[in-house]
């Protein structure tokens, strides 16, 4: 059975999209035969842009269909460059979203009902959230097996993880027994500067921090720019580098 | 009468909090007697956190009151450090704004029902929005005189330009014609690299673009930190700088 990995943290702008391209790309990478799906919730599209090189699908393809209850078929699964890496777009009508999602009874387990068969189709499945702690990011929470947490080192970023971790037991409670956070890791960091140092420490006390940090880097925007992924850009870059430890890390996290 | 500044922008991080705090501390030095309030209309409550001290406010002393259809009392205004500075902070519960506005005939009026007594005390009111086109932004839209768009020089920023548009085009028609673009303006910005370079001229055609860009800087996160602006931190720095002059060139805008 595919694991589902949700790449989710209200403050806007840490990192979770790019997360999302780069981590994805590497598990598609990985082993032939082994699919991986990315599924966009984010009205602003900017996964699908990027891998599918456009952000104008209809509603009826893409995760706003899902969240309605339409029967997931093929229309939703677009295929993307890479072989094994599938991507289930978002729409601007997701914006929308929040207002039937309140209105029902089953709102936060529509995405999770979708889920089901197609953890059967995919080693892995990664949601890109929206920045909020929004209905539709409650059903990325409900529908995962692993929370993992960009985070950058930032008195905003920080003051967030309160909510967040509130909001994730909640959600194990109540919905999803299984949720584990996976950890978080240190987006567009720079281990040297004093705030590093003098924050990260703080940071390890309160939520397991992966040892690897991915650093800033011009090229992560504009591999973006040309709808590629770092690996495909700038494969010897550090910040390729960088997300293929984290890979590693986070695939022992999940597999243990 | 007072003006009515929103800082909006559903992309994630681009400095819609940093903008709000350094703007509305300039503002607020500007003239004896001149009152400037900051509402804080996001569950992080990060605006709240570095003005006022702390992000703990109850719900009926915060701008989710206002939403709530409360009466406006000088229980929501906070005095802060700086004598002609105000806060009506933010609270958690904003995250629930979004299921109440929804539901009722006059959700979309909430905010600008409180604000027209405020407009009689305060020169400048500065709305700090959180990260999406949910209704509370739409409340601060359809209570503004002007949108102030933070910027950063990435595909997914500008990607979100268009929504935003559509979004202010529907607000002008519908329910506040008078909603002017004040104009959008460079965060984070290094006009050396070649992603500027390429990017700039293409921002400049699609919406007007204040002249002076705000670089990035660490001294910003460090200011957040110690709960202080920009220019009680450091002074002489090129980022506070760069704040004076967006701030003569925004307050020539919108007293036009
Ligand atoms: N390591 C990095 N180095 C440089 N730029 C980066 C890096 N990671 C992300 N970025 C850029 O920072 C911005 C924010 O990243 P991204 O959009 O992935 O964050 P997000 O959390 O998905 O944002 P949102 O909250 O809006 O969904 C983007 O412009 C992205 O290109
Ligand atoms: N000029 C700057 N130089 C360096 N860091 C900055 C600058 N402006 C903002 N930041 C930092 O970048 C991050 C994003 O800025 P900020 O939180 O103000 O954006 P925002 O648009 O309000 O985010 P959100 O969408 O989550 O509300 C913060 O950690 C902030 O401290
Ligand atoms: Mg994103
Ligand atoms: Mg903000």
């Amino acid at each position: 059975m595919g694991k589902v990995l949700a790449l989710a943290n209200q403050k806007g702008g840490v990192g979770k999209t790019t997360a999302a391209i780069e981590l994805s790309s590497l598990a598609a990478a990985q082993k032939e035969g082994s699919r991986v799906l990315v599924i966009d919730l984010d009205s602003q599209c900017n996964a699908t842009a990027v891998l599918l090189g456009r952000r104008d699908f209809p509603a009826e393809e893409s995760s706003f269909a899902l969240l309605r209850k339409e029967k997931l078929s093929s229309r939703h699964l677009h295929p993307t460059s890479k072989k094994e890496l599938f991507v289930i777009p978002g729409s601007i009508d997701l914006i929308e979203a929040e207002s039937f999602l309140l209105g029902s009874l089953d709102g936060f387990f529509r995405l999770q009902e979708s889920l089901s068969p197609l953890k059967k189709e995919f080693s892995l499945i990664f949601l890109d959230c929206p920045p909020s702690l929004s209905v539709v990011t409650i059903n990325a929470l409900v529908s995962s097996d692993f929370l993992l947490i960009p985070l950058q080192v930032s008195k905003f970023s920080l003051e967030g993880l309160t909510a967040m971790k509130d909001t994730v037991a909640t959600v194990q409670k109540r919905y999803n027994p299984q949720l584990k956070i996976a950890g978080a890791f240190l987006t567009m960091y720079d281990s040297r500067t004093n705030l590093a140092q003098a924050m990260v420490p703080e940071i390890r006390q309160y939520i397991p921090l992966f040892k690897t940090g991915i650093p800033r880097s011009v090229l992560i925007e504009e591999a973006h720019l040309l709808k590629q992924d770092i690996f495909s850009y700038a494969p010897k870059s550090k910040v390729a580098e960088a997300f293929r430890q984290l890979f590693v890390e986070v695939m022992d996290a999940i597999q243990g």
